[in-house]
């Protein structure tokens, strides 16, 4: 970087223009290369202070360092799947009108960022439920939640609601591998969709998710769903690659072919 | 002409330190990449200073191209730089942050704090 910054390929050699560009013009120099990029030239990134990291990502942050510290780290990435990048994404799909029930809801889950060279080690949703006091009281039996592929209505996990023995809020979490990594080996585009159903045994009837309190009308962004990803880059990757990548994806930067003849004298000046 | 103690150390010059580890403190709120990394924001991550001279200490490692090269800096200061004072050993740690589609995500970066330096 220092040779990048203190000697830009334009910038004169003579000891008075390197006094110029001194220690405080290569920092300015330096943020606005590595920092800036990615929300001016994006315009989609929002400001830090914006996005509240869900606490399930905290606390794997808060675990993982806390092991690194006391030397434990491998053990502790054997179960995590021997993960070293846990990426989240946050449910952007919408109810219907919020008085009507709900039977069905679908997960969308933009996944454009996620690396195609990366080893896919697990995915799995997870989903914030409250049961409405009422039903608890009303309903006996167990009730099923269900996970549906979004393409084809194919069941791919589910999982019996104790609704008698939890009254708190929980979060329920469901396996997706199989149908996230079959996505990725089609190159299905930028999104994922899944479909979740409650189901009640006796008669057999789908149920209005709202009692599940699983509506998303006035719902936090703490406690909105997302999508865990667990991965392992088979290369060793810099800080910065995964913003390049990022770029790309975006379609900010382009592919060698897509940048066409007329720049590669510009990009051979360059090397 | 500095004066020699009965130790041969010289007086009146500061005299340069071998290899080692010393404090390097990153603070990523100076380097303009809060914006993206939400944690930590601030780690130690030391770097490696001081000479690699004739004769290298076993702790230090060197390699055995930093060996000869070592010996042919102490017989020709002038026609051979000594070997480098670099990491010989480094350690991951993990940092969660802001990726370019807003989403948050954990990851384990290699090579991020020096464990140990040697000569190289």
């Amino acid at each position: 970087f220092q040779t990048l910054v203190i000697f830009p390929p334009a910038a004169p050699k003579s000891s008075k223009a390197a006094k110029m560009f001194n220690s405080q013009e290569a920092s300015k120099y330096f943020k606005e290369f590595y920092a800036r990029p990615s929300q001016d030239r994006y315009n989609k990134a929002a400001p830090k202070d914006l996005i509240e990291p869900h606490d399930y990502m905290l606390s794997i942050y808060k675990t993982f360092s806390t092991a690194e510290k006391l030397g434990l780290n491998a053990s502790f990435f054997r179960s995590s799947k021997a993960a070293n990048t846990i990426a989240s994404f946050v449910d952007s799909g919408q109810d219907d009108l919020p008085l009507s029930p709900l039977r069905r809801q679908q997960y969308l889950f933009d996944v454009s960022t996620l690396s195609e060279k990366a080893e896919v080690l697990g995915a799995e949703l997870r989903i914030y439920t409250k049961a409405s006091g009422n039903f608890r009281i009303s309903e006996t039996e167990p009730v099923d939640i269900q996970l549906l592929s979004c393409h084809d209505q194919q069941l791919l996990d589910s999982k019996t609601l104790d609704l008698q023995g939890s009254h708190r809020p929980r979060w329920e979490v469901l396996d997706v591998w199989e149908i996230f990594k079959e996505r990725q080996h089609l190159s299905q585009g930028k999104h994922f969709c899944l479909e979740l159903r409650a189901m009640l045994d006796n008669p057999e009837r789908e149920l209005d998710l709202h009692l599940l309190g699983l509506h998303r009308h006035g719902r936090p962004q703490q406690k909105k769903a997302i999508l865990v990803v667990f991965t392992r880059s088979k290369k060793k990757q810099t800080l910065f690659s995964e913003r390049r990548e990022g770029r790309a994806l975006l379609g900010l930067e382009k592919s060698p072919k897509e940048r066409g003849p007329g720049t590669k004298a510009s990009r051979r000046r360059r090397t | 002409a500095a004066s020699k103690t009965r130790h041969g150390k010289r007086h009146g010059r500061k005299s340069k330190s071998r290899c080692s580890k010393k404090p390097l403190h990153v603070n990523f709120r100076d380097l303009g990449w809060d914006d993206w990394i939400i944690a930590p924001l601030d780690y130690e991550a030391y770097h490696c200073e001081g000479v690699c001279d004739f004769p290298l200490r076993s702790h230090l490692e060197p390699t055995n191209h930093a060996i000869i090269q070592t010996l042919m800096n102490s017989m020709n200061p002038s026609n051979m730089p000594p070997s480098c004072c670099a990491p010989s050993k480094l350690s991951p740690i993990s940092i969660l942050y802001i990726d370019s589609g807003n989403n948050v995500v954990y990851k384990q970066y290699e090579d991020m704090v020096v464990e140990s330096c040697g000569c190289r």
